[in-house]
């Protein structure tokens, strides 16, 4: 799966994810990058989230949209947000897998709870940042 | 308002044997192409929507990545692709799912959510809205690959010894996390 959050000049954020699903999936199995809410999900008033890992889990934990409602109605950081969702939710009852959340002022947040994850992120004031974990 | 953009290319399992220096030299060329193609969309003025359309192309076309060309293979031997988008200023959002013949998925999303009145479609409903909106229908052959097709046999050999004595269902859930994010 790979997917892509970002903030523009006029002050939007936009979620997508894009993937080739499950190896040996069958009976026409979809995971949660299309499902909205589950994979992705953006709103101005909190944050926008791609995500990626063990489908079923993040179907079935709401997992971009808990994230983004712990920001808006809570009032947590995105870093806060994410890191609960991901490993104080998922983790426990075994879901795999990580996000990337951004916010309207620009903040990143990239949390994951499994290896194997390829990220990278650039803002206005950093350097292109890339890593393989 | 300040401009930024971040990426991922997906979960899995590294295995270092086969994750040679070289390779991970071209997966950060690719991952940089990628976050520096989005990021210049948002440079000279462009949409958060089109940055990371922009970012996800790129990724998509990387034979890398478990999405449009590098995606896994189903176990019909096919490829079965997914992609969905959301615009943060009008909760506007569109998602296509099991796709075979659309080459950039996350481009057909885009179009669900700003040319139809749904959000999302499915299967060859969702090819067929693609083809009336001009979009090429390709073969699934493009999405082949001899590393995924190397990893479903192991999949399939692992499903295989464990179904000897579990249904479908059970087999499956051995399967390690390698199988069940691509």
């Amino acid at each position: 799966t790979v997917g892509a959050v970002a903030l523009d000049q006029y002050g939007n954020i936009a979620a997508g994810t894009s993937t080739g699903g499950m190896t040996n999936k069958r009976f026409g199995r979809i995971g949660d990058a299309p499902v909205i809410g589950a994979g992705t999900f953006a709103e101005n008033e909190s944050c926008a989230v791609s995500a990626t890992g063990h489908g079923e889990y993040f179907i079935r934990y709401n997992v971009a949209a808990d994230i983004c409602a712990r920001v808006k109605y809570q009032g947590k950081s995105i870093h806060q947000a994410g890191d609960e969702v991901i490993n104080s939710v998922l983790k426990p009852v075994g879901g795999t897998g990580g996000v990337i959340i951004i916010d309207q002022q620009g903040n990143i947040a990239m949390p994951f709870n499994t290896q194997g994850m390829y990220r990278a992120s650039k803002t206005a004031d950093d350097e292109t940042y890339v890593a393989i974990f | 308002s300040p401009i930024a953009i971040a990426i991922h290319g997906g979960a899995g399992v590294i295995k270092k044997s086969r994750f040679t220096p070289e390779k991970e030299k071209a997966y950060r060329a690719k991952l940089t192409e990628a976050i520096n193609t989005g990021y210049a969309v948002l440079n000279r003025g462009g949409t958060s929507l089109d940055a990371i359309t922009a970012a996800i192309n790129v990724l998509e076309n990387s034979p890398f990545f478990n999405a449009g060309k590098g995606s896994v293979y189903t176990h019909d031997e096919t490829h079965e692709l997914d992609a969905s988008i959301m615009d943060g200023k009008t909760r506007q959002a569109g998602a296509v799912a099991g796709v075979k013949r659309i080459e950039n998925p996350i481009n057909l999303a885009r179009l669900v959510m700003e040319e139809s009145v749904h959000v999302m479609l499915s299967g060859e409903g969702a090819e067929q809205f693609a083809h009336n909106k001009g979009v090429p229908l390709i073969d699934n052959k493009h999405f082949d690959t001899d590393s995924r097709y190397q990893s479903l046999l192991r999949a399939k050999k692992k499903m295989k010894e464990e179904q000897a004595t579990k249904d479908y269902q059970a087999a499956h859930k051995t399967l390690s996390t390698e199988y069940k994010v691509g």
